[in-house]
């Protein structure tokens, strides 16, 4: 359902921040 | 804050109030290993602690385990979530989840027109994921909490003289007590 639809959204766009804040730091 | 004009338990056949105390102690506990990791910080204080509210315990944990997240992953690095949880003045709970990231009004303006889909993971596409994990974790917790009668409220920018696209976002949860 939709509901379902936005929670994986959540979890997709979590995943890919987390992994954007790591490559960052990696690079200070 | 100012308590909402109505704030009331919706009467659900065999509902089980649960601590937000202890779902909110277990949610920082959880979270703060990640945020030491990305160098950021999760901070809870508990005016009162055992405060009982009026929504079953998995989707409590649900609706805040999407706001505090959010939170933490709209902050840079040495950023920092707050959260307080009080007694409200008119009854019930008050959950304040403050941080220091952007100002949301702002961004989901500038990234309301992206698409949502692969082309996320490209490197330079932080800010389209930000604004999605915000509209999409507070669109779920609102349609959660709502349906037990909870009151939610958004302020972004929170601080009023930040800079243009500053001034993080201060999310209100008004919880009904049993």
């Amino acid at each position: 359902d939709t509901l379902q639809q936005l929670q994986d959204a959540v979890y997709m766009t979590k995943a890919n921040i987390l992994h954007y804040n790591e490559e960052k730091l990696k690079k200070i | 804050p100012m308590p909402p004009p109505a704030l009331a338990p919706v009467h659900k056949h065999g509902l089980r109030p649960c601590s937000v105390s202890d779902v909110l102690v277990d949610l920082v506990e959880a979270v703060s290993p990640l945020a030491h990791k990305q160098k950021r910080a999760v901070e809870l204080n508990e005016l009162i602690q055992s405060l009982e509210v009026a929504i079953e315990e998995p989707a409590l944990r649900q609706a805040l385990s999407n706001l505090i997240e959010g939170a933490l992953l709209r902050t840079q690095v040495g950023g920092k979530v707050e959260i307080v949880s009080m007694r409200a003045p008119a009854g019930g709970t008050l959950v304040i989840i403050d941080d220091d990231g952007p100002d949301m009004h702002y961004m989901t303006q500038m990234h309301s027109l992206t698409p949502f889909g692969a082309d996320l993971c490209s490197d330079e596409m932080v800010e389209d994921n930000m604004a999605w994990n915000f509209i999409a974790g507070l669109t779920v917790a609102r349609e959660i909490l709502e349906s037990y009668g909870c009151v939610v409220r958004v302020i972004s920018p929170r601080t009023k003289d930040a800079a243009l696209g500053a001034g993080g976002t201060r999310v209100e949860l008004w919880l009904p007590s049993t």
